[in-house]
């Protein structure tokens, strides 16, 4: 564990944090996507199954655990407990057009053909796009509330912290993963719009809104 | 492809 992939987790771990406070104070999820909840909820799910096949560390398994059930608690918060609050009308985002590429390039591009190999790999092409029907929901509605902000930044700034990790394993342990590189760069990359605007607006107090 | 090795991350 490095300086960059522990900042990473940290991030993480606040984004999830700040996701359920924001839910909980506010008594509401407007503005949050259903849909991109969905999809990571698949992603842990799909990726932590090796949960049952193999030991890394009790901080792995601990924030296996956490990660998956926290995503299904949110998925309750949305759908169920605050459902009333829920903006379905502008969470339009087709989850198939994301579910069905990444299962078919897992298919295709993958380390080994094998169930657990094949599902980690679906889970990192997903998690890399997961958050489109998010940014798709702030772009149709034009504003996103500061606190929904500042979980956009922690969430895309957890990846971004995996890459400088990568990069240090590359050169330390002589250790890389192309697939989680890869998919790692693309998922920061479609933050980057989005950390401009928080970067140019919210850090200087305004609130988060589109540029008209 | 290389072979994949234990998936130490998260």
């Amino acid at each position: 564990m490095n300086i960059f992939r522990f900042l990473g987790d940290a991030s993480h771990f606040a984004a999830i944090i700040i996701l359920v406070l924001k839910i909980w104070k506010t008594r509401s999820c407007a503005g949050l996507s259903g849909r991109s909840q969905i999809a990571f909820a698949i992603v842990f799910t799909t990726r932590y199954v090796d949960l049952l096949t193999s030991y890394v560390s009790l901080y792995n398994s601990l924030a296996k655990i956490i990660f998956i059930f926290s995503s299904y608690a949110t998925l309750y918060l949305i759908y169920f407990r605050f459902k009333a609050t829920y903006d379905g009308n502008h969470d339009t985002f087709r989850l198939e057009f994301l579910l069905v590429p990444c299962a078919l390039l897992a298919l295709i591009v993958n380390h080994r053909f094998q169930v657990v190999e094949l599902l980690w790999t679906f889970s990192i092409y997903l998690e890399s796009v997961a958050i489109l029907p998010q940014l798709f929901l702030i772009s149709k509605t034009g504003e996103a509330e500061t606190i929904t902000s500042h979980y956009l930044f922690s969430l895309g700034s957890y990846r971004g912290l995996y890459i400088l990790n990568w990069i240090y394993r590359y050169y330390v342990q002589n250790y890389y993963d192309l697939i989680a590189i890869s998919a790692g760069v693309l998922q920061t990359l479609l933050y980057c719009d989005f950390f401009y605007l928080y970067i140019t607006r919210v850090i200087k107090g305004k609130a988060f809104a589109l540029p008209a | 492809c290389k072979e994949p090795q234990i998936k130490d991350e998260l």
